[in-house]
């Protein structure tokens, strides 16, 4: 654990946390992209099913728990509980163009041709596009809430500081895992358009 | 040497 890795953590469960609350307070889902929801309900699932087979430690543990369940709990709210809210029509991307390239991709590289090492891969890779949808839906409607962004900005923040962790701990540790450092890359990069848009305009973005 | 991919992150 370093302090990147920490806070990337930290800045990860901020924008989960900062994703419910704003539904939960305001009732609505309006602006929120329900697929990319999905999506990461998908990567949390097919990434943490290691907590059936390996003890870690608890920190990791309880965060890969709050990480499924706040997951579960946001596409619950968006799909049944505020589903009036819901912008559907918006939230035209999908996801079969993403989900099916990126199960292909993590069947033809990986680390380890075993059940449990391609849903790890699956989930890195899906991981990376998986708010294509949301930033999709904002270039659609050509707006996003103050909220909305923060929520962005957070999990921009988050795949950003795990970068700095693996250059760390590439020197201090030895470690070095390519599949993830790529994919954060390109995860990462995908932000950069909206990073720029979030400190230049601040608050609510309209294109 | 590399230690390559523990799935100790998140």
């Amino acid at each position: 654990m370093n302090i990147f890795r920490l806070t990337g953590d930290l800045s990860h469960l901020a924008a989960i946390i900062i994703l419910l609350l704003k539904i939960w307070k305001t009732r609505s889902c309006a602006g929120i992209s329900g697929k990319s929801q999905i999506l990461f309900a998908l990567v949390f699932t097919t990434r943490y099913l290691d907590l059936l087979t390996s003890f870690i430690s608890l920190y990791n543990t309880t965060m890969k728990v709050i990480y499924i369940g706040c997951a579960y709990a946001t596409v619950y709210l968006i799909y049944m509980k505020f589903k009036a809210t819901y912008d559907g029509n918006h939230d035209s991307f999908r996801m079969e163009f993403l989900v099916v390239p990126v199960g292909g991709l993590a069947c033809l590289v990986n680390h380890d041709f075993s059940f449990l090492e391609i849903l790890w891969t699956f989930s890195i890779y899906l991981e990376s596009v998986a708010i294509l949808p949301q930033l999709f839906m904002i270039s659609k409607t050509g707006e996003a809430e103050t909220i909305t962004t923060h929520y962005l900005f957070f999990l921009g923040l988050y795949r950003a500081l795990y970068l700095f962790n693996w250059i760390w701990r590439f020197y201090f540790e030895g470690f070095f895992d390519m599949i993830a450092i790529v994919a954060g890359m390109v995860q990462t990069i995908l932000y950069c358009d909206f990073f720029y848009l979030y400190v230049t305009k601040g608050q609510g973005i309209s294109l | 040497s590399l230690n390559i991919n523990p799935k100790d992150e998140l």
